[in-house]
């Protein structure tokens, strides 16, 4: 899956 | 973590010690708008509502309990503490008009239709125009004092470093948010005028004045 979700970042 | 989202992290943190400087070595809140503020902290605290749910890292968390502590703390210095230097009538944005087509969009738009899903996409969707009220009252006042062009601008670089941390992570690790990218290229464009006057007005020892 190409679109993963920026939950790491602020 | 690369250099351009530690530049931006660094940048944003920046931002909110600069903001809050100015309020308290000045004890005045004036030329800041406190909508601006509500509708960071609405994003903040919708966003970080994974601090509940997951752990990322120290250093994810320290930040996050971070940005909430101090954006409720500048609320409270500007509508509580300073008070009396809050300049309310040039404070008159409408964030109706933001809150509302931003919420609908989250409903609407967004990577799977779950609450905190939903949730997640309106921080990201309201972070992008949160700073409409701001630049609203700079241009209605027709001026900004140098410490809060310094805010501004650090602000604003912080989005647009994390646009290049986007391209980096895009090639690097195949990693694309389009939610999140779109929403970035919008709230960078917002601030391009701005960057302009800061260019050419702030960063020659002028102050930002606009013509009447």
């Amino acid at each position: 899956k190409k679109a993963k979700k920026g939950k790491d970042e602020l | 973590m690369n250099i351009f989202r530690l530049c931006g992290d660094m940048s944003h943190l920046a931002a909110i010690i600069i903001l809050l400087l100015k309020m308290w070595k000045t004890r005045s809140v004036a030329g800041i708008s406190g909508k601006s503020q509500i509708l960071f902290a609405t994003v903040f605290t919708a966003r970080y509502l994974d601090l509940f749910t997951s752990f990322i890292s120290i250093y994810n968390t320290c930040m996050k309990v971070f940005f909430i502590g101090t954006v409720y703390f500048t609320i409270y210095l500007i509508y509580m503490k300073f008070k009396a230097t809050y300049d309310s009538n040039h404070d008159s944005f409408r964030v109706e008009f933001l809150i509302v087509p931003v919420g609908g969009l989250a409903f609407l738009v967004n990577h799977e239709f779950a609450p905190l899903e939903i949730i997640w996409t309106f921080s990201i969707y309201l972070e992008s125009v949160a700073i409409l009220p701001q630049l609203f009252m700079i241009s209605k006042t027709g001026e900004a004092e140098t410490i809060t062009s310094h805010y501004l601008f650090a602000l604003g670089s912080y989005r647009a470093l994390y646009l290049c941390n986007w391209i980096y992570r895009y090639y690097a690790e195949g990693f694309f948010d389009l939610i999140a990218v779109v929403a970035g290229v919008v709230q960078t464009i917002l601030y391009c005028d701005f960057f302009y006057l800061y260019i050419t007005k702030v960063m020659k020892g002028k102050k930002i004045s606009l013509p009447a």
